[in-house]
């Protein structure tokens, strides 16, 4: 008997299977909405999925977001699967969502790490990276948030493989990375790139590999600024926001100032909550709260992009 | 499996860019064990770090000798982790 969404539980941590099985059920209650496409496989063979949601017409403008690119922030899986299938069951109920999905198509990636995610379930729950073997040392795997071609090898990464955050051997080394890569570039018209990481509770925009200001710098920040302040009215968790560099630190190679650098103006990347007391490992009870208050800024951006092509 | 039993996640609050480039020193590099769940950034952002048991005190002196004022996030990282696993049982089940 095939699960259904109704009875899926949002608020539990679940394991790569589930997820993947869930999505499946999702194409399958919404078929003329929702489908699934496979942009490449991880280092140990898995596939990436992406659940494409789309109304219909030929390369129309897109969003994307990604979550789960590091592995043990399983909030941030959580958050997407959530994610999806609000905008699943808010097509032509929610009038933004669908005022969103009559004009564009959202690109969502679930799990942009199925190695480490799987890892996490399996041998170690601290896992950050992917899971390639690195040549000449024992230790394992990238940081995929550092092994973009956007100031690759700079600050704020390292060139130990043994680091939370090595940077890998080149650019696009991680075929976690180069999926994602090939997938914008050769869909063409992707206008928003949005990275779900946590734990900071942080709205952050390019540039990451250098302090100066990117050329949209103020309409990023005021759109930032409105996004959380709207995140905020749900539970009044208050989040910062600026460019990478300016806000944490400089931070070479990382997935917004890719997709910045190659003509995706709004490229975002989310911390989300942090009550101070469990960092990665966030009860499965603050899932819904968290998702449910990521959602309003979500929809900020996404909003946003429609109302301001170019 | 890893686990994780007595690791604690120590919050940590760099007072100026001295103590900030001191906790950065605690790098995989020359620590390897000891993981950085939030790493030390600019003033006003605390990190977070994950001590092995077994480098608890050594970590703890680190800190302590420098005058870096820290407190323990999670006092038991592996009592989490149990907790995390009961839950999702619970709601396979």
């Amino acid at each position: 008997t095939r699960s259904s969404t109704s009875t899926f539980d949002f608020g539990s941590y679940h394991t790569l299977d589930e997820i993947y099985d869930w999505m499946n059920t999702l194409v399958h209650d919404h078929p003329t909405l929702v489908s699934k496409v496979q942009i490449g496989q991880s280092y140990e063979s898995r596939p990436l999925y992406v659940l494409k949601f789309s109304t219909g017409g030929s390369n129309r403008s897109a969003i994307w977001l990604d979550t789960g690119i590091h592995s043990r922030e399983w909030i941030t899986q959580a958050v997407g699967v959530w994610t999806a299938n609000k905008i699943a069951t808010g097509y032509g109920q929610d009038p933004s969502i669908t005022a969103i999905l009559d004009s564009m198509d959202v690109f969502i990636e679930i799990i942009a790490n199925p190695d480490g995610f799987a890892f996490t379930h399996s041998t170690d729950r601290m896992w950050r990276k992917t899971r390639s073997i690195n040549a000449g040392s024992h230790c394992i795997g990238v940081d995929p948030n550092r092994n973009w071609d956007a100031g690759f090898g700079g600050s704020g990464s390292s060139s130990n493989p043994c680091s939370e955050l090595y940077r890998g051997p080149y650019a696009h080394s991680e075929g976690e990375v180069q999926a994602i890569v090939d997938f914008i570039c050769g869909h063409g018209n992707v206008k928003a790139v949005i990275s779900i990481h946590s734990y900071s509770q942080m709205l952050l925009f390019p540039y990451g590999y250098k302090t100066a200001p990117a050329p949209n710098h103020q309409e990023l920040n005021e759109l930032a600024k409105k996004a959380v302040s709207d995140l905020a009215t749900i539970f009044g968790t208050k989040y910062t926001y600026g460019s990478i560099a300016e806000t944490i630190y400089v931070a070479a190679g990382t997935t917004v100032d890719w997709a910045y650098k190659n003509g995706v103006k709004y490229s975002f990347t989310f911390e989300l909550r942090d009550t101070g007391h469990y960092g990665f490992l966030l009860p499965s009870n603050q899932i819904i709260p968290t998702a449910t208050e990521t959602w309003p800024a979500l929809l900020d951006i996404m909003i946003h992009v429609l109302e301001h092509p170019y | 499996k890893k686990t994780f039993v007595g690791d604690q996640v120590l919050h940590i609050t760099p007072r100026d860019e001295e103590q900030i480039t001191l906790l950065r020193l605690l790098d995989d590099q020359t620590h390897p064990e000891v993981n950085y769940w939030r790493h030390p950034s600019i003033l006003g952002h605390p990190a977070d770090l994950l001590v092995p048991s077994s480098r608890l005190q050594e970590i703890k002196g680190f800190l302590d000798s420098h005058n870096i004022s820290y407190s323990t996030m999670i006092e038991d990282v592996q009592k989490l982790l149990d907790e995390e696993m009961k839950t999702m049982i619970k709601s396979r089940r």
